[in-house]
């Protein structure tokens, strides 16, 4: 799999919708802190299908929506989608042929949840599958969020062995 | 299963063997599980030989050596089943001069099979990427993202 | 006694207000209690008002803004009873270009009281300093300490 | 007080007598990872009378003398002197008059303590009462040892009250 771009929309501090382009090889985000880039990796992990609101930073998943500044009122629903390349390994028929594939999350402030694939209503365990065929089964040690380091670092022995257990 | 997290625990060793040298430039570290004890209960023991010294664990070495060793484990746990990417916030923090070159050669490996995103306020980093996005909250509370050139980028981290 | 710990987290209090807004050009932070639960039992909480942003506890902040805030609220209570010297071991890693230079101009004002020493791996720290000494360990395990100039603590650092 | 000089002999990664000398104002101690710079702050603790090893990132006592290196045994003692300026805040008639005072600390491999004022052997009571009299009797924030800072953030509300206590 090859990614080729992330859309961010309403979520968290990311009120207005933005676009990241991903090169080939190696790219950073900077800026200042309390920006938004460890937003932009909750984003990522949101996308993936992060069921749980602790992983990212928050009480409810609701909290990943857009609460409002100074300038702006809350957003009624937040949006991420994940754009790559389909490399040939994509297994689900209705997706096998197409050039490009397009993942999208949305959570509404009511609760309710939707998943599409090329902007079409799609279930959780598609989104899964897609995921498996592609490598990104195990999304664990795909994103390093920031303070993993150190947390691995304190961990006592009988903690570590979990981080082994979750690389199986 | 006990055979399984044997295997996995062997395919990390094999990993870290590789990813260790290059972040020390020398040296090795291994992930040993403490003896006598059922291993599906034992405890985890990271045992490191840094160059040209004894062997010791992680808790033994200085503040940067042991953020560089977790480093290593993390990376070499990432590549026992590598993803299509790799999303990595501020692991250079810790990292002095001398480490953060040969962070960048892992990276420039590493890259070549994954595309790698690092969040980042290092210099250094900024300077050795092909892209950079800068993020800015100039409207309070509201994030905006856009690429920029080195220069830009430098400025902002500011 | 309870007296005394309230006394104490009012102190620090004080010192707190001195001290946050130099760090985070504004804003404000308080130490207190949990409520309806014996000041002696009671968890500690840390409430911050950044510039422009609602109140917030500590653990939601990013990362940056909570490394600051710890050392807002560590020098707060150093206030209270201050010793005639701070060994400050790199409290300026976790912290961005913008940061370090408020962080700067309150270590000037504390200076002015008490000595301090900081362990740095920072260009601009090593810049603002009046005295620098490097360490290296040229024979392996052993340390050798000796003041240096800047340019050379900046190729020592390295 | 104010601080003129530290000495630091066979301590640690100090094999060899090493003297740092303060200056008034600022200064700033750098070098790679591994070098030695937290071991000047453990010869500070130590010399102001930590009795804890495992406060100077150590099992024992004894893991604070030199424990050999390729081409070096170990040495059979460690010692830290910290010299200051007396500024007329000594109240022990003995040191009241003298302009500069010296405290070391001495731990030979036997397990032998000695505790010395301006050379003269001395009670650890007394190292105690020289530093309350020149404003170092709470030490717990005069040294703010590397990974302080995470700790506290990662601390839990009760247990962060402990770090108020400490400051009183
Ligand atoms: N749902 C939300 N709506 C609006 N703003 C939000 C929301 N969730 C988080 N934020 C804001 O995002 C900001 C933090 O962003 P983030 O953690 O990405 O910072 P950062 O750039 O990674 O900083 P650092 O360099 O310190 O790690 C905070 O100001 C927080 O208030
Ligand atoms: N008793 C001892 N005898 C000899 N060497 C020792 C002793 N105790 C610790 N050391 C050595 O001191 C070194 C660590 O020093 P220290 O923690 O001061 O490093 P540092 O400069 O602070 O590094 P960093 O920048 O990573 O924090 C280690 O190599 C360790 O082996
Ligand atoms: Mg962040
Ligand atoms: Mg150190």
């Amino acid at each position: 799999m090859k990614v080729t771009r992330l859309e961010i929309n309403g979520f968290k501090s990311f009120a207005e919708r933005t676009v990241v382009d991903f090169p080939d090889g190696l790219c950073a985000v900077v800026g200042p802190n309390g920006c938004g880039k460890s937003n932009v990796v909750d984003a990522i992990r949101w996308v993936l299908g992060e069921q749980s609101a602790k992983q990212l930073r928050g009480h409810a998943m609701e909290d990943v929506i857009f609460n409002g500044s100074d300038g702006q009122s809350p957003a009624g629903m937040g949006e991420v989608s994940l754009v790559f390349e389909n490399q040939g390994d994509v297994t689900a028929p209705a997706f096998a042929d197409l050039s490009e594939i397009m993942v999208t999350r949305r959570l509404y402030r009511s609760g309710e949840s939707e998943y599409m694939i090329n902007r079409v209503p799609c279930r959780l365990k598609d989104i899964h599958q897609l995921f498996m065929d592609t490598g990104l089964g195990n999304r664990d040690y795909a994103i390093i969020e920031q303070g993993r380091v150190a947390a691995f670092i304190e961990s006592k022995p009988v903690e570590r062995r979990l981080w082994v257990e979750e690389a199986a | 299963s006990r055979k399984r997290f044997t295997d996995t625990l062997e395919e990390a060793n094999q990993r870290l063997a590789e990813v260790f040298p290059v972040l020390f430039s020398g040296g090795s570290a291994t992930l040993t599980l403490e003896e006598g004890v059922d291993p599906l209960d034992a405890g985890l023991h990271i045992m490191v030989e840094l160059p040209g010294k004894k062997i010791r664990t992680l808790e033994s070495l200085s503040g940067g050596e042991k953020a560089l060793t977790a480093v290593a484990v993390l990376f070499a746990l990432f590549l026992i089943r590598p993803a299509p990417f790799c999303i990595l916030d501020e692991v250079d923090a810790p990292m002095d001069e001398a480490n953060i070159g040969r962070f960048h050669d892992l990276l420039s490996r590493l890259s070549q099979r994954s595309q790698i995103v690092m969040i980042t306020h290092n210099r250094r980093t900024m300077e050795m990427v092909q892209m950079l996005y800068g993020v800015t909250m100039e409207q309070k509370g509201v994030s905006k993202l856009l690429a920029v050139t080195l220069q830009e980028g430098e400025a902002m981290a500011a």
